[in-house]
């Protein structure tokens, strides 16, 4: 299932990864 | 590593280069007067890193060192400040750059820590959506190297 990989594909783990830090507090990194 | 250390030094560039700065930012030469980075700085937060912070920064630099690492220490100063008093951490001794290699040497793997420290500033600062988001419509490979370096900021950031 493609959407299934989607997370573990180079892109999609910059996108996790970015997205998560969008979500995170400002001024509370780590 | 040295090419690893290369390889964040010229990643983090490509980044500076989304932000519009009156002084040029294309090379770690361009980058070693301070004045480039002391106007990123302001864009990502005007409040802290202000005018006034802002007009300590000398730009008729030149070719003359002192002025560079004079320069250089009230931006090192400012980062320093910032993450101390705005994002309650306490940089690492071993984390902050050799000023004297980057201003004598145009030394990219000390230019690459202290451009890690301002990518740390935009990333937790008010506007960091705006910022992430520029980051995100960077190049896959530039992409990873500046998640690599957010990684290791906070990896290693607190005490």
């Amino acid at each position: 299932d493609p959407n299934m990989k989607a997370g573990t594909t180079s892109e999609g783990v910059l996108a996790n990864f970015f997205n998560s830090l969008l979500s995170k507090k400002t001024g509370s990194p780590g | 590593m040295a090419e690893k250390e290369n390889e964040l030094c010229e990643s983090l560039i490509i980044w500076l280069q989304t932000f519009n700065t009156a002084a040029p930012c294309q090379t770690i030469q361009d980058l070693t007067n301070g004045v480039a980075m002391a106007q990123i700085l302001h864009e990502i937060d005007y409040t802290w890193f202000d005018v006034s912070w802002l007009s300590r920064i000398k730009d008729d630099v030149g070719d003359n060192k002192r002025i560079k690492i004079h320069n250089l220490k009230k931006i090192l100063q400012g980062i320093v400040d910032y993450y101390r008093e705005f994002l309650d951490q306490h940089i690492l001794e071993f984390l902050l750059p050799n000023l004297n290699l980057i201003a004598d040497h145009s030394d990219a793997t000390e230019m690459g820590r202290l451009l890690q420290l301002i990518l740390g500033c935009a990333v937790n600062c008010e506007k960091k959506q705006e910022h992430i988001q520029v980051i995100m419509t960077l190049e896959e490979s530039v992409q990873h190297v500046v998640m690599t370096a957010i990684q290791e900021l906070m990896s290693k950031d607190t005490l």
